[in-house]
């Protein structure tokens, strides 16, 4: 047995012109959840606790793509989705198209917990959280003037945007949408923007 | 997309994942946050959080994955990791964090980088974005 250990992430796919203030805030944010996670450890909390824990902490905080700032749909809603698994008997719980549960991590946990299905997605998950009595939001609790923006800028750029942030500094150079534009990224060996007409 | 995982020190494993998914998606798009096996799994080897493109984090199947090769092939957890990024990604980008009943914690990504942090009860410690 090597003792405990944990990892968090908030996205992989980084805006190469990230500011450095919004670098520090993220790795503040980051080292906040860490620490979180490794006192609970230490208080001996199961793993399955801790990832919970953390994720929501994650959630509640606007800075990365998950809960408050999560990325809007072509509609500019929030529909959120999660998943947890729990190693020792492989059990797990995932919900799809979340829009008003606060913290879509414990929506997971509970379908894992109590009911006997694995996944549960919109409507029905929806009316699940309500059964459970989970913290409800509106959907407006979810949307941040950041990701009006960014929204905004996909629209401009007829692009899906990457899961990463895109800075607000960046928003006169453009320079993630203008990266849409001039080097589309590539999704299934097409360019992204192939799928927005769908 | 936000991720954790963790051994604690019965050396149990557990993995988690949530996002908000694509800006500007369709509705009713399903990434592979939500898929058990895909973007989040867990068993009594290891633990895995996933990032980044899920339509080809879903072909992979890349959570699980590396809980395979861990399984089958007997490789490490890094191993296991940088194997799996490299070789079941195509021309996917992504990133993942895993842990294993060992108390060994991995993170591997073939973009230009991951927000991500790692600790480990023997007092290591890294929070970094790029490579």
């Amino acid at each position: 047995m090597g003792g405990w250990a944990i990892a968090v992430h908030g996205g992989a796919g980084v805006d190469p012109n990230l500011p450095t203030e919004r670098q520090e805030e993220a790795k503040h944010l980051l080292t906040h959840c860490l620490n979180l996670g490794i006192s609970a450890l230490r208080s001996n909390l199961s793993a399955i606790d801790v990832v919970e824990l953390v994720v929501r902490e994650l959630e509640t905080d606007p800075l990365f793509n998950s809960g408050r700032g999560s990325a809007l749909t072509e509609k500019g809603t929030v529909e959120m989705e999660a998943s947890i698994m729990d190693g020792p008997k492989r059990r797990c719980g995932a919900v799809s198209g979340i829009t008003t549960v606060k913290n879509p991590i414990s929506l997971a946990r509970l379908v894992m917990e109590k009911s006997p299905h694995s996944y549960l997605a919109f409507a029905g998950a929806e009316e699940f959280a309500r059964n459970q009595g989970v913290e409800l939001v509106d959907n407006d609790y979810f949307i941040t003037e950041d990701n009006v923006g960014m929204l905004k800028l996909a629209k401009e750029a007829n692009s899906i945007l990457f899961d990463y942030r895109i800075p607000i500094v960046g928003l006169e150079t453009c320079s993630a949408g203008a990266a849409a534009t001039e080097s589309p990224l590539q999704m299934n060996g097409l360019p992204i923007s192939v799928y927005t007409p769908e | 997309t936000v991720g954790c995982v963790v051994v604690d020190k019965e050396g149990r494993c557990a993995a988690a994942t949530s996002t908000g998914g694509l800006m500007n998606k369709m509705t009713g798009r399903i990434g592979d946050s939500p898929l058990i096996g895909a973007g989040t799994y867990a068993c009594d080897l290891c633990g895995v959080s996933c990032t980044g493109e899920g339509e080809a984090i879903i072909r992979g199947t890349l959570a699980r994955e590396v809980g395979a090769v861990m399984e089958y092939k007997g490789l490490g957890l890094q191993e296991a990791v940088d194997y799996v990024v490299k070789e079941r990604l195509d021309e996917g980008k992504a990133g993942l964090i895993a842990v294993s009943n060992n108390g060994e914690v991995a993170c591997g990504f073939n973009t230009n980088g991951m927000f991500r942090g790692i600790a480990s009860e023997d007092g290591f410690m890294e929070v970094a974005i790029w490579e």
